[in-house]
């Protein structure tokens, strides 16, 4: 049951950034 | 008379990934498979590379181009990994105090280093009282 999941919301950057071409 | 206009579709992000998510589950255009404790699990290398270091540095290159196979030996084990690729294409991630300790493993051997803080987070909320 999808209700029963504690879901706690992560607002922070979630992975890693690809280097923009320099 | 603004220099001009845009229009924000702002679910467009999550509505795109779960088109990806879509495919991923029917199988259209995934390149690679990846076998992770013996389980073969499909998916598309752009999601891989664009969420994890690992996948990154291995498929970013020339060496990545002809690989549709990969096996992890020595590598995570299928109930630390599904998770994680599930969280790639859907951006939530299922935790549990029984599975954390394999998702936090497989996430430090992914070089997924956000979901490896948010593991531990998850860890230290569990003790809290």
């Amino acid at each position: 049951h999808e209700g029963l999941v504690a879901t706690v919301k992560e607002a922070g950057r979630s992975i890693h950034e690809i280097p923009r071409e320099e | 008379d603004a220099l001009g206009y845009v229009r924000e579709f702002t679910r467009h992000s999550s509505d795109v990934l779960g088109n990806l998510n879509e495919l991923r589950l029917r199988g259209i255009l995934t390149d690679v498979t990846l076998l992770v404790g013996g389980q073969p699990l499909r998916a598309h290398k752009a999601v891989l590379i664009a969420c994890s270091g690992f996948f990154y540095s291995i498929f970013r290159g020339r060496a990545g181009v002809g690989v549709d196979v990969l096996s992890l030996p020595g590598g995570p084990e299928a109930r630390g990994f599904a998770p994680l690729l599930d969280f790639m294409y859907t951006s939530r991630l299922r935790l549990s105090p029984a599975t954390v300790p394999a998702v936090l493993a497989a996430a430090t051997y992914l070089q997924m280093e956000h979901v490896v803080q948010a593991c531990h987070r998850f860890i230290q909320a569990s003790y809290e009282p």
